[in-house]
């Protein structure tokens, strides 16, 4: 007695469905488990410190897209790396958009004010260029502003709601701070300028890493700029204190400069590298250098194998190293272009398979040539952060 | 400097490099709003042979914030890193190290690098290797020990089905994902 025909197709469809939900069951099972940490399935955040990183995945959890986690972290690193960014600095991102497929760069670094003094420059070689005279108009947080204008996906206020919960009661000094508030060349700075009262107790010391720090007046700016937005901090109430702070310091930095800052939405750098396109931002950043040095090295074809022994190893730093010092002959050519008198050809053969040909071919096994065949001799030896 | 790479779950990428330039900037601080000021004019020091800054003017900036994708759009490299000039040499040397030398992203960015200073010899970091260092010297480059590593790289990759974030450990960084 056999089954209908019909009945025979049901049977086989079930089987199939059920074969094919196992199978989808079992890859995703399989994915989760290679992806364990410190490897991930879905989504991966890299700040400076386990807490930014933290709260940038919370953000993208809650439904957050790459640019409000990214701004969420960088409120956090500037809490917990003081020494190293934060509301009062400027930033550059360069953002992928998955859904359009277009990269593009958010360059709001900080830009000169308009009373710039005209002999700035002789102060250069006049020691550690510290204090009132060397501040530049901040960009942060119009970048954040524009980064989360065009990507943003949670509200404004929730990036800034993680970091005021953090620093509220205070926070514990990180063993990285403590490093930099004790350090022989820093501290003598630090210890004659207006940041004694922040980071020194009543006592006169420097605090150190485990210290207790209260910063109760950044987290009342945080909380401005949480509601009210970055024009808070460019033509806010927060705008007229900073500048009435700094300007006891001899600032110059004016409510204009502050309200004028705007950021610039370019299109980024690029190259093909092997299967890879790489993008990087523009000049004033210096994508046009790291592209200009991976164009050079592309051409040595390493492999594996290129680091495989001791002479092989040595052989590949040497093409490095020497691609490092052409690359040095060419870092004044990434001034802002708005002002430059290097035209964008320039830039373009920079970053060209045909100029990066005929740099490789100007390295050899020497690695003691004379500055001049870098072309380097008009580069200053002050280096840039 | 900070950097934060940040791959989300719909494949959008962010590299975002921030800063106040030296450590602690200007060291001026702003007691009524809490914030440090950054001393970015420094970094017009380099273009002390034309002279002059222009009022609005952006200062030069070795920060490289970068995304590498390929070209079936499955695999992705999100990198960047902090270190004044050091910037530079340490996100080559992590792409390097990542695409052509086969490491995986943290042995990319662990591995110790070497740069160029202004005229042009080479610094290492305390720990590169020492057999490659002679080696250097017996080609004629002169050849310095850097006395602590300020480079710091922050780079999420993806290869397959996984992502695998890295924050660099020379600045205690450690990365998250979900």
């Amino acid at each position: 007695m056999g089954l209908s025909r019909g009945k025979l197709c049901c049977l086989a469809l079930v089987v199939g469905l059920v074969a094919l939900a196992g199978a989808a069951v079992l890859a995703v099972f399989l994915t989760r488990s290679r992806c364990a940490p410190p490897r991930y399935p879905r989504a991966a955040v890299a700040a400076d410190t386990q807490t930014c990183s933290d709260i940038g995945r919370d953000i993208l959890q809650q439904g957050g897209s790459a640019v409000d986690a990214t701004i969420a972290a960088l409120i956090c690193s500037a809490v917990l790396n003081p020494q190293s960014m934060g509301l009062g600095g400027g930033i550059i991102f360069t953002i992928y958009n998955a859904s359009t497929g277009k990269v593009e760069v958010l360059n709001a670094r900080e830009r000169a004010p308009q009373k710039i003094s005209g002999n700035l420059l002789a102060e250069c070689n006049k020691g550690f260029p510290v204090g009132s005279r060397w501040i530049a108009v901040p960009g942060e947080l119009r970048g954040y502003e524009e980064a989360h204008k065009r990507y943003g996906k949670l509200p404004w206020k929730t990036l800034f709601e993680p970091t005021i919960k953090l620093l509220d009661p205070g926070i514990r000094i990180p063993e990285v701070v403590g490093r930099f508030l004790s350090h022989p060349m820093i501290q003598p700075h630090l210890n004659k300028t207006s940041l004694r009262k922040l980071f020194y107790n009543k006592q006169g010391a420097a605090l150190g890493a485990g210290d207790l720090l209260r910063w109760p007046a950044l987290v009342e700016t945080l909380r401005a700029v949480a509601e009210n937005g970055a024009d808070e901090f460019y033509q806010g109430t927060t705008a007229e204190k900073l500048v009435q702070d700094i300007a006891k310091e001899g600032s110059i930095l004016s409510l204009d400069d502050l309200r004028d800052y705007r950021v610039e939405v370019v299109s980024p750098v690029n190259i093909s590298l092997g299967e890879y396109t790489v993008y990087s931002a523009p000049r004033p950043a210096a994508g046009p250098i790291l592209l200009f040095i991976l164009n050079v090295l592309k051409g040595f074809n390493f492999t594996k194998d290129s680091m495989s022994t001791l002479s092989q190893s040595a052989e590949t730093y040497h093409y490095i190293a020497e691609a490092l010092k052409f690359a040095n002959g060419q870092r004044v050519k990434v001034d802002h272009p708005a002002f430059s008198q290097t035209g964008e050809g320039v830039l373009s053969q920079l970053i060209s398979d045909s100029f990066a040909s005929h740099v490789r071919q100007r390295i050899d096994e020497r690695g003691d040539h004379p500055a001049s065949h870098y072309d380097s001799a008009q580069v200053g030896t002050t280096p840039f952060g | 400097t900070s950097h934060v790479s940040v791959l989300a779950e719909d494949g959008s990428a962010v590299s975002a490099t921030s800063t106040i330039n030296y450590p602690f900037g200007a060291m001026v601080y702003s007691p009524q709003t809490g914030i440090i000021l950054n001393n970015e004019l420094a970094d017009f020091c380099m273009k002390q042979s034309s002279g002059r800054i222009s009022p609005g003017e952006m200062p030069p900036s070795s920060m490289t914030p970068s995304i590498l994708i390929s070209r079936d759009g499955q695999s992705k490299l999100v990198v960047g890193g902090s270190g004044g000039q050091l910037i530079i040499p340490a996100v080559v040397l992590t792409i390097a190290n990542k695409l052509w030398f086969g490491y995986d992203v943290d042995e990319a960015v662990k591995a110790p690098i070497l740069c160029t200073n202004g005229t042009n010899g080479i610094e290492v970091e305390k720990a590169f290797d020492k057999g490659v260092v002679a080696a250097l010297h017996q080609k004629g480059h002169t050849v310095k020990t850097m006395p602590w590593s300020l480079n710091v790289v922050q780079a999420v990759s993806k290869d397959g089905p996984c992502l695998f974030p890295y924050s660099d450990l020379r600045k205690n960084g450690q990365a998250s994902g979900y």
